[in-house]
């Protein structure tokens, strides 16, 4: 690591690119984060088929696996340092930036990325945007997911837990929604690694060790699903729509992890509303 | 009842799958989003008249009406852009906590000048910094703001309850807390 960021109860590594390298709890045991902005494009389908539909608004159908971005923005990223806070300013391409935010005083990295609008008429492809965690948990094809919204479910690359099943897609056949989180355990190291969003998302684990969210879609093509329209919103400057999202990290011990992400979940959806007001005078004749 | 309710049928409304999940047309999800940010903006005259109720005096919220609410809210914090604290004016920043117990919240806010005084409800000065916006979104479209930079400090909320804090610009007691800001060569 070329630096390090202090949080409440663990530290995380960077490199000198002031890329996420690992988080290292107290009792020295570190764990390898990779953490980086990928892509799918869009399946076209022909649409004339039942099983050959378009990527769209009902269906996620991926070309294929997801393709990193070719880092070609010469913009060095900034660190941010203030008594307490961390924070890496990152440019990815020239539609997608981050921000990791690391403060001493919390238990978990915050991830602010900004995404959009996506290209798609230079190349006519349409793109489903991911970031992706590579870890070097040891997983076995395990991912939780709070799909019903309660508990957390325990999802099988590959399987049904009710049926034999054969994937044809690897990707669709293993994406879930996301409604706040998705965690992946190391039974063995007893560590969990949470994954919490601000907003419902697609999620997998196609990989061991690694876990994804789908932040961002444009496409190009209606999935004959029965909206009509594909998933192209043009935003206010007809462009394409630019989101702003975050995503919050959490690494502990499986013992602990439940009580901390659902502790942060609950905090995080209810989170204190912010009102104001002007005043003259002195703060004391205010209050 | 009468401000309340266009948001609880509106919601309801929006527990049809298209609007859950994202696959009604694209003028139907206008037109939700429409209706959701008139129904919250009625809502909000009710939560601007609760908080006042709660506090012991009431004050001038804003503009001399205690139920103009227009712009006691900021509707633009997602993209770092609010008119209210981009104004020169002293703030008191009142946070509304719904949770059961205390919490400590990062508060952020997006600033023009660069030199504050943070006190918390008792008066005594809190540790504030100043952390600049990252350049892709002051760049967002549709984002109308001068604040190049987010006032951040920590707020502690009683449970069920609200904290004020003050936020002086420009005063003689204000020390800039400055990050160091460098590039990752």
């Amino acid at each position: 690591a070329s630096f390090s960021a202090k949080a409440n109860s663990f530290d995380v590594m960077f490199d000198k690119t002031g890329q996420m390298t690992a988080i290292r709890l107290p009792g020295g045991q570190s764990v390898a984060v990779d953490q980086s902005f990928e892509y799918y494009r869009s399946l076209p389908g022909n649409n004339t088929a039942p099983q050959f539909r378009a990527s769209g608004a009902y269906v996620f159908r991926p070309d294929g696996p997801s393709k990193p971005y070719n880092n070609t923005d010469s913009e060095a990223p900034t660190l941010v340092q203030s008594p307490g806070l961390t924070e890496i300013h990152r440019r990815v391409n020239e539609y997608i930036s981050q921000v990791i935010r690391v403060a001493a005083d919390i238990d978990y990295i915050e991830l602010d990325y900004v995404c959009g609008p996506i290209p798609v008429l230079t190349d006519g492809v349409g793109k489903e945007i991911i970031i992706r965690f590579d870890t070097n948990l040891t997983t076995n094809g395990v991912l939780y997911t709070d799909s019903n919204g309660r508990q957390l479910l325990k999802r099988e690359r590959n399987r049904r837990p009710t049926w034999d099943m054969t994937v044809t897609e690897a990707q669709s056949g293993n994406y879930y929604p996301i409604n706040t989180r998705l965690a992946i355990r190391d039974e063995r190291q007893g560590l969990q690694f949470t994954v919490l969003n601000d907003r419902a998302q697609g999620g997998a684990s196609l990989t061991d060790g690694a876990v994804e969210l789908m932040v961002h879609r444009r496409t190009l093509y209606d999935d004959r699903f029965g909206v009509n329209e594909p998933l192209n919103e043009t935003g206010v400057d007809g462009q394409g729509l630019v989101i702003r999202g975050q995503l919050r990290l959490l690494l502990s011990s499986v013992e602990m992890a439940a009580e901390q992400h659902r502790e942060l979940a609950q905090r995080w959806y209810m989170e204190p509303m912010v009102t104001f007001a002007k005043y003259g005078g002195t703060p004391e004749e205010y209050l | 009842e009468g401000r309340v309710s266009a948001l609880r049928e509106w919601m309801g409304v929006m527990q049809h799958h298209d609007a859950v999940t994202g696959t009604e047309k694209q003028h139907v999800a206008n037109d939700y989003a429409l209706k959701l940010y008139k129904s919250v903006d009625k809502c909000r005259q009710v939560v601007a008249e609760g908080l006042n109720k709660l506090m012991v005096k009431q004050p001038q919220l804003w503009e001399g009406s205690p139920l103009v609410v227009d712009r006691l809210f900021c509707e633009n914090l997602n993209v770092s852009a609010c008119p209210v604290t981009e104004s020169d004016d002293s703030l008191a920043v009142t946070i509304y906590n719904p949770m059961g117990r205390t919490v400590s919240h990062t508060v952020r806010l997006p600033v023009v000048n660069k030199v504050f005084t943070v006190l918390d409800p008792l008066g005594k000065s809190v540790s504030s910094t100043i952390v600049p916006i990252p350049a892709p979104v002051l760049a967002i479209p549709g984002r109308q703001s001068k604040a190049r930079d987010e006032l951040v400090f920590e707020a502690v909320v009683p449970p069920v309850g609200f904290a004020t804090y003050f936020v002086r610009q420009n005063s003689p007691q204000s020390v800039p807390i400055e990050p160091i800001v460098r590039k990752i060569t």
